[in-house]
């Protein structure tokens, strides 16, 4: 015999009101509004018969697992309850409301009068339990609410907790640090990240977790909520979570991939790791004679790559090739890419000819390697050298003559003019 | 030359001999002058030596082909043994004036450059300030040539002889330059119209006897500086008078090369 209300607002009266209610009769009246909805309820009358503990007659309000109150009477008094002034407030969108009456009646009783209007739920202030609440920002609205997130992040499919994006992650230098999202602060939640550190084959990683390390663990099942995984090759490392570090991991290969899954709570720092990467070593080379490799190190390893040079005044000397420096490379197989070359001396060759000129040898054995000399001449009388009289030049270190006046170039001899190579008679005077 | 003496094989190694044969003629035209060596590839001499003859106003060079230049020449009969050379280029002045032989200086350029020894050398042009002023009054210079040595000899007597009156031994004469005033009050108080410019100085003795002549155009007048001991060619012969050659009264007159030096420089691109 329910009456059913489904209205957002409306108005319930006790049978015959305002005549006096009926002997023996019970009525429920079963208010429903939509989710985001509250109920509302105050009497704008009330007059039933009172009783100890409400025995005879009542108005019973509840909802579908709790009685809310119990009115009967005019007034309050020590044992039983009026609704007076008060409103009646439902925790959800339904309330129920039930009229009793008893067999007899001592007086006149002319019943009840109330209202009832959905009111507003406002989730984002109601709703503390973590379970429920909005992650980063809540948005109330009449009849709802939604979550929105920080710039960043994307809102899970729970549209309440936000994630982040961090499934291609791509590592390919020798060294690196890699953390958690937003690490030191707590690191995103319903987020799956991959991280992958790719090298060239014949680099091995380590990996190094810093001691600073909080992923959220249980006490007693292994990392039910977030972990890392680690997988280096056939081998896997973790699951890892809880406050302990798992510090150095030598992964023994040149590829990684660091997967970590967070869950929809908890607030947790996450983790630092710092990778290096070495390969396998090479012998140790030997600067050649007159020569030096750079850079000097205890120990090369793959990649690791050295100039060779000579000192001034010689050349490297490759595959009968001349040039200023040569570099080889520590191969993955630990050889180097090529032996280390020789350093010979800059040879200048033979000086060029000069028109009208030739040339003397300074230095013994009629030597054309650096530092060696040469002076040019002119076919003396009939031409002169310029700019100047005289022209030396030194071997130097790129193996070109040069000459402190000239440089490069070469002077030049000029005719001399105006000095017959027979004198001309003396002057008769007449 | 007139009154001049026999030269030796090595006093005048700039001394060029220039012989042109203008073919645009009919008979073939001939003639010779001298010029001065000035690098292994450039000569000097007159502009009127390597102008076209022909009768009219005009000055443009003779086809460089129908032009040769012999070095280390002593005496002209043994010109097989002599250095010749072809010519590349021709650049007379561009202010050459027909009428008064202002600016008579041209340049030739050598096919093939020629090699400095004891019979071949060039001659210095004026640098030091002193040159460039050109030569003072009275100075002694000295002038070569395979020109006319006999002054009776008319210019028909030359053809006809086949050029054999011409001296065959290269002459030299030693003359005194003449005070511009001078030479220029002589000239012009003639019947003529004769113009002695400042781009041109007078040489010679007023009683005559030793002078230039016909076939020594473009020799080079040269004075000793006496600092250096350098020869230098102070002037080229140019033109005289109607008069025969070594007359009294009659003087040589020369382009003043002290004038040319930047020209020289300008064309040759060399300093």
């Amino acid at each position: 015999d329910a009456v059913e209300l489904t209205d957002m607002f409306g108005e319930i009266q006790s049978p015959n009101f305002p005549d006096s209610y009926p002997s023996d009769s019970e009525m429920t009246w079963n208010i429903s509004v939509p989710d985001g909805f509250k109920i509302k309820l105050y009497f704008m009358h009330f007059d039933l018969e009172s009783s100890y503990l409400c025995e005879y007659d009542y108005v019973k309000i509840e909802t579908e697992d709790q009685e809310l109150a119990t009115f009967c009477g005019r007034e309050t008094t020590d044992t039983e309850q009026a609704p007076g002034q008060q409103a009646i407030l439902s925790p959800g969108p339904y309330m129920g409301l039930t009229f009793r009456s008893d067999f007899s009646n001592e007086e006149r009783f002319t019943g009840f009068d109330a209202h009832y209007t959905a009111v507003d739920v406002d989730e984002c202030l109601e709703k503390s339990d973590e379970e429920l609440a909005c992650d980063h920002y809540c948005h109330n609205y009449i009849g709802g609410y939604y979550c929105s997130c920080r710039f960043g992040y994307i809102l899970h499919s729970d549209n309440r907790t936000c994630k982040v994006e961090c499934s291609d992650n791509l590592y390919t230098q020798r060294s690196g640090v890699i953390t958690s999202a937003d690490f030191p602060s707590p690191y995103p939640k319903s987020s799956d990240c991959l991280y992958r550190i790719e090298l060239e084959e014949g680099f091995f990683i380590t990996l190094n977790f810093e001691d600073s390390f909080d992923v959220e663990d249980h006490p007693k099942v292994t990392c039910p909520y977030d972990h890392i995984k680690i997988k280096a090759g056939q081998k896997e490392f973790g699951p890892f979570c809880g406050e302990k570090s798992p510090g150095r991991i030598e992964t023994q290969t040149n590829s990684v991939q660091i997967r970590f899954h967070s869950d929809n709570s908890g607030e947790n720092r996450g983790w630092k790791l710092s990778y290096t990467a070495i390969g396998n070593p090479c012998p140790l080379v030997q600067p050649p004679i007159n020569g030096k490799i750079e850079p000097s190190q205890a120990k090369y390893t793959f990649k690791d790559q050295v100039v060779v040079s000579c000192n001034t005044g010689y050349k490297v000397l490759k595959d009968n090739a001349e040039s200023d420096s040569f570099q080889i490379e520590c191969l993955k197989d630990g050889t180097w890419s090529n032996k280390i070359p020789v350093c010979k001396i800059a040879d200048c060759k033979a000086p060029p000819e000069l028109e009208h000129g030739f040339v003397t040898f300074s230095t013994r054995n009629n030597l054309t390697t650096y530092q060696a000399a040469i002076q040019y001449h002119c076919q003396h009388p009939y031409y002169h050298m310029a700019p100047n009289s005289t022209a030396t030049y030194t071997c130097d270190a790129l193996g070109q003559w040069r000459s402190e006046e000239l440089g490069t170039k070469l002077p030049s001899c000029r005719p001399v003019c105006g000095r017959p190579a027979r004198p001309l008679p003396g002057i008769i005077k007449r | 030359i007139i009154g001049g003496r026999n030269a030796e094989p090595g006093f005048f190694p700039w001394q060029a001999l220039i012989v042109v044969e203008d073919m645009s003629r009919v008979p073939n035209d001939k003639w010779f002058g001298s010029g001065a060596l000035l690098s292994e590839s450039w000569v000097l001499t007159a502009a009127h030596v390597l102008r076209s003859q022909r009768r009219d106003k005009t000055v443009i060079p003779v086809s460089k082909e129908h032009v040769t230049v012999y070095l280390a020449l002593h005496d002209v009969r043994n010109k097989m043994e002599a250095v010749n050379r072809t010519v590349e280029r021709i650049i007379l002045h561009e202010e050459f004036d027909i009428q008064n032989y202002n600016h008579d200086i041209a340049l030739v350029k050598l096919k093939e450059k020629v090699t400095m020894g004891k019979y071949v050398m060039p001659v210095c042009l004026p640098q030091f300030e002193h040159e460039l002023e050109g030569p003072h009054p009275n100075t002694l210079g000295l002038v070569a040539g395979w020109g006319i040595s006999n002054p009776n000899i008319t210019m028909d007597e030359i053809i006809s002889s086949g050029m054999r009156t011409l001296s065959d031994i290269l002459q030299y004469v030693k003359l005194p330059v003449v005070l511009h005033a001078e030479c220029k009050t002589s000239y012009e108080s003639r019947s003529g119209n004769y113009s002695v410019t400042e781009n041109m100085f007078c040489a010679g003795y007023y009683e005559g006897g030793k002078d230039t002549c016909l076939g020594d155009s473009g020799g080079a007048f040269v004075i000793q500086d006496p600092g250096t001991r350098r020869w230098v060619a102070q002037g080229l012969v140019s033109w005289g008078g109607p008069e025969e050659c070594g007359s009294k009264q009659v003087y040589g007159v020369y382009t003043k090369v002290s004038n040319y030096v930047d020209w020289v420089e300008q064309k040759t691109g060399s300093s």
